[in-house]
């Protein structure tokens, strides 16, 4: 059952995962005794991977302008942290009595919470990166908000030449997005809200061009008005429902049963 | 369980590993 909702966290988490899962059930059932073997190597190796992590992740938080990420990395840190020194204990206490069982609960204890730690720093990161697409969509809705304003061709002509570049990012990274999601309902949600905003664009700028010549002519002002508010309405809908679904990270019980 | 535990451990060194560069690269 997929438990991490991009393929990026799955393809590091689950092997490990799986991994911790088999060994807390070999150990459970098998207190038989068994000496254990001096894992004071790999217990250096993780010990110096966490080093180097942490170093990176303060680095990280200090150059860092997401408040929001600032605030929930160190509790991440101090976790992998923290398993990290239980690791240690355990290979210490291992090499005193190879049947050691608090060792072997602290083996345990350090390498789940490594895996906790590790997968908030990557929730973490990826609710940063979520918030940096969310940020483009509201670039767009700003746009879409001053649709209203464009009286003239050539205030059409630049708010064309300025909407497209957004639309273009809109577009590429609510795609890239969505084919990192493990959760197929949450990825056509995505698709059809982003086909939707593809297909209104040209209906949009083509609303507006009405709107300017109905104004000019005076005829069908009204008519050419509702149709362009009613075009900004449901594009404003849609990139609204884009930015909600970006957000979910739950999963629909059903889909996986 | 006494291979497991070495192999997990090296994995888990990998994986922190992984985890530093997804930080390296996003953060670029």
């Amino acid at each position: 059952m997929p438990v991490f909702h991009t393929k990026t966290i799955e393809g590091i988490l689950e092997p490990v995962a799986q991994q911790v899962s088999k060994l807390v059930i070999l150990h459970e059932e098998a207190e038989d005794g068994n000496a254990m073997p001096d894992l004071a190597r790999p217990v250096q190796a993780v010990k110096l991977a966490v080093d180097n992590l942490v170093k990176v992740g303060y680095d990280t938080i200090n150059s860092s302008e997401d408040q929001i990420l600032k605030q929930d990395m160190p509790p991440a840190l101090h976790r992998v942290e923290d398993a990290s020194v239980l690791l240690l204990e355990a290979s210490d206490m291992l090499r005193d009595d190879p049947f050691s069982a608090p060792a072997r609960k602290k083996l345990i204890e350090g390498s789940r919470g490594i895996l906790q730690g590790t997968s908030s720093l990557l929730l973490a990161f990826d609710e940063s990166e979520v918030r940096k697409i969310i940020r483009v969509c509201k670039n767009v809705l700003e746009y879409l908000a001053i649709t209203e304003v464009v009286d003239k061709m050539e205030d059409l002509v630049t708010y064309v030449k300025n909407l497209s570049p957004v639309l273009t990012k809109i577009i590429k990274e609510v795609d890239a997005r969505e084919k990192e999601l493990t959760h197929q309902v949450h990825r056509d949600m995505l698709i059809r809200s982003l086909d939707q905003v593809k297909n209104l664009t040209p209906v949009l700028i083509s609303g507006v061009k009405i709107f300017i010549t109905a104004k000019e002519t005076s005829t069908g002002f009204a008519e050419a008005q509702n149709n362009r508010d009613f075009v900004v309405r449901k594009m404003s809908d849609e990139i609204h429902e884009i930015i909600r679904v970006l957000q979910l990270t739950t999963y629909d019980e059903e889909e996986w049963d | 369980l006494r291979v497991g535990w070495e192999q997990l451990l090296t994995a888990i060194a990998r994986n922190i590993n992984e985890v530093e560069n997804q930080i390296l690269t996003r953060d670029s």
